[in-house]
C-alpha cells in the first residue's frame, strides 16, 4: 500500500 | 563577500528562494527529524535571507545589481503557486498548504534568473556556474527519489516528484547551452 509522504526532505 | 560584482544575479529569484524556505520550514517549530535536517534548514534560511539582505542593503553589491533587466514580477509566480497549493494538497491545514506552496514555488523560482540571463546575454562565469550547479543539485533529488522508491516503504510523493521533474525540465534548455559553450570552449550566451 501507499503511505503519506514523510516531510524529511529539505 | 570579496566578489562584489553581482551583475547577472537576479534578486527576484533570491527573494523567491527566501520565501520558499520560510514557508517550507514551518515544521521546525513542530517536528524534529534530525540534527542534520535542522542545521541544514537553518543554513538554507540564513543564506537565502542574507543574500537578499546583501543585494538590497550592501553598498558595493547593490551598485552592481542589474535592476533594469531584472523586471520579472513576483506575483506572476507567487499567486498561481498559492492558488495551486490551495487546490492540490494532501491535507488542508495551514502548515501543509504552505509546504505545498513552497514545493510549487521552488519549481519555478529560477525563472526570473533565466530571464535575466537571457536579457543581459553576457553571462559571467559566476552566474553561469551558479545556475548550472543549482540545476545539477536538484536533478540529484530525482536520483535520490528513485533510490528511496526501491529501498523504503512505498510512499506517495506525487507533489514533490512532479514539481521536481518540472523544475529540472526548466533547467534543461539552459543546460544545453551551458554544456555547448563548455564543449566548444566559448563564452556562454543564451539566444534572445
Amino acid at each position: 500500500g501507499c503511505l503519506p509522504a514523510p516531510k524529511d526532505e529539505l | 563577500r570579496k566578489n562584489t560584482n553581482k551583475r547577472g544575479v537576479s534578486l527576484k529569484t533570491q527573494e523567491l528562494y527566501a520565501l520558499v524556505f520560510a514557508t517550507r520550514y514551518l515544521d521546525m517549530f513542530t517536528d524534529f527529524i534530525s540534527l542534520y535536517n535542522t542545521v541544514m534548514k537553518l543554513i538554507f534560511l540564513s543564506s537565502s535571507f542574507s543574500i537578499v539582505w546583501y543585494m538590497r542593503r550592501h553598498k558595493l553589491v547593490r551598485r552592481s545589481y542589474d535592476k533594469d533587466h531584472d523586471t520579472f514580477r513576483h506575483q506572476f509566480l507567487v499567486l498561481p503557486c498559492l492558488i495551486l497549493a490551495l487546490l492540490i494538497h494532501e491535507q488542508f491545514t495551514f502548515k501543509e498548504v504552505m509546504w505545498t506552496f513552497s514545493i510549487y514555488l521552488e519549481a519555478v523560482a529560477i525563472l526570473p534568473q533565466l530571464v535575466l540571463l537571457q536579457r543581459t546575454r553576457n553571462i559571467d562565469n559566476l552566474t553561469g556556474q551558479y545556475v548550472f550547479f543549482l540545476g545539477a543539485y536538484r536533478s540529484l533529488y530525482i536520483l535520490n527519489w528513485i533510490y528511496r522508491y526501491f529501498t523504503e516503504p512505498h510512499y506517495v510523493h506525487w507533489i514533490t516528484w512532479i514539481s521536481g521533474f518540472v523544475q529540472t525540465l526548466l533547467y534543461a534548455d539552459f543546460f544545453y547551452y551551458y554544456l555547448n559553450s563548455w564543449k566548444n570552449n566559448v563564452k556562454l550566451t543564451l539566444p534572445a
